[in-house]
């Protein structure tokens, strides 16, 4: 079976398309074969991984019921890491996308003959910071969220948001097998209190569902997507990709291993 | 005449929201009568100016044209500096404006008996981190756009995108005297090469319009808004507030001391 993973969180800047970007090149390198979806119109995600944006390259024309989403998978310069990359005009396509029916089951409905191929064991989908059609689209075609929170104080003012949020698309028949993978704590500096006092709320209100790895800041992390690459390939020793590899290894044992 | 400035990014997380309160605080600090408008549904300009959100307190009503914006004018703690804050049901006046008339126009239009009792110098508007219909908005009816840029790898890649944007709101006739108030560069690590040679990109792309106040990174900056404080209240006399003091003294310089 092949596991979808939303990243999203509509407070921006907390580390969503590094955790996506870097958890997939983690999950790769041990073995697991992972699809990243980059449903953001940034395009991060394609950037961080090395790969060129094009236009019309991304999933604007499979939302729309036009094209299969394996036409628009590519690989990269990592083995089991592939890519659905994205461009400036999937902006556009929450405009059109909310006109047809069904406007947020586009992207589950999609994935189907993706999903029935099982070709892959985890599909990673990097979401834009707003709720809006593509992150609703991405939840709604998600096993489970993994939501980064950045350990600041203005990160904590949205979570009863994305709490809430999940809720009715479990309630509503959106989408009633969603479930939070987990919660993962980014940028953390041991050397602020605001960074232990925010973890601390966050085990409060999520208690199990955060992850032991927390991702510290670290000038490399930020580093890597100007080269390209993950950080398991720009710097492979360094801080943040040990924790990147701990994350990978605590998210599959929390999976039994999956 | 009162200056309407629109801050915003679709970047997330580059420093919108401590900006437009730090500039806002100091601006008034200076003895300019500012009111900052909160057009982000994460109110996170509400809550770091130490207001409270409440339900319904936002600029919804104002845009389906049901409400004074007067209305909602709120004073705060700090002489000459007013808000109207957001809470949480903004978000959805996003798909509610999409179907008016002029649905571009509703905030400037409604702005106007605002406008016309020039109470204030300033009006500066916090922006969501997309381009959705309450930043289109926001820039529609604005003087001109204040952009953060992080000094970071992926903060580059959406530089070309809002001076697209700025150039057809030109050209359509939506709002064809915008111009480029400025550009801030925030949390600038002077140990780090990726600052500087973010800096240096962005002053090849955008020249004179780059302030020469670089905003450092400072955690006192990222915890005065768990009290509710601006930089120049929580405090006064640390890297943070005088960066801010000094890019207050140099907005103004360059508008002529206006
Ligand atoms: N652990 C870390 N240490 C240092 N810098 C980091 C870390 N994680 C992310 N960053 C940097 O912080 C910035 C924000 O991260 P990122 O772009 O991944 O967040 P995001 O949530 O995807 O943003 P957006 O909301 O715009 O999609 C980036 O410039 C990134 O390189
Ligand atoms: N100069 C700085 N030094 C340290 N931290 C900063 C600085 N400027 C902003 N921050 C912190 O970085 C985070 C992002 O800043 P902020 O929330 O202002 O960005 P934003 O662009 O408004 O985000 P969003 O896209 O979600 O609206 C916040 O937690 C803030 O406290
Ligand atoms: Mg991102
Ligand atoms: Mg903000």
């Amino acid at each position: 079976k092949t596991h979808v993973i939303a990243v999203a969180n509509q407070k921006g800047g907390v580390g969503k398309t590094t955790t996506t970007v870097n958890l997939s090149a983690c999950l790769a390198e041990r073995g697991r074969r992972v699809l990243l979806i980059d449903m953001d119109a940034q395009a991060n995600a394609t950037s961080g991984l090395g790969i060129d944006k094009q236009e019309g390259r991304s999933l604007y024309p499979v939302l729309l019921g036009e094209a299969d989403p394996r036409e628009f998978v590519l690989s990269t310069a990592h083995k089991r890491l592939d890519l659905i990359p994205a461009e400036v005009n999937l902006a556009g396509a929450e405009i059109e996308v909310a006109r047809l029916d069904r406007y947020l089951h586009r992207l589950s409905e999609a994935l189907q003959p993706l999903l029935a191929e099982a070709g892959y064991d985890y599909i990673l989908i990097d979401c834009p910071p707003s709720l809006g059609i593509l992150t609703m689209n991405a939840l709604t075609a998600a096993d489970a969220l993994l939501m980064p929170i950045q350990c600041e104080y203005y990160a904590l003012e949205g979570l009863s948001v994305m709490s809430k949020l999940i809720q009715q698309l479990r309630d509503s028949g959106a989408n009633p097998g969603l479930g939070i993978e987990g919660i993962v704590m980014t940028m953390y500096d041991m050397r602020t209190n605001l960074s232990q006092q925010v973890v601390q709320q966050v085990l409060q209100h999520f208690g199990e569902s955060v992850y032991e790895t927390l991702i510290p800041r670290g000038v490399r992390i930020s580093e890597a997507p100007s080269h390209g690459q993950p950080i398991i390939t720009y710097d492979p020793h360094c801080t943040g990709a040990t924790a990147y590899r701990e994350l990978a290894r605590e998210f599959l044992a929390r999976r039994n291993g999956g």
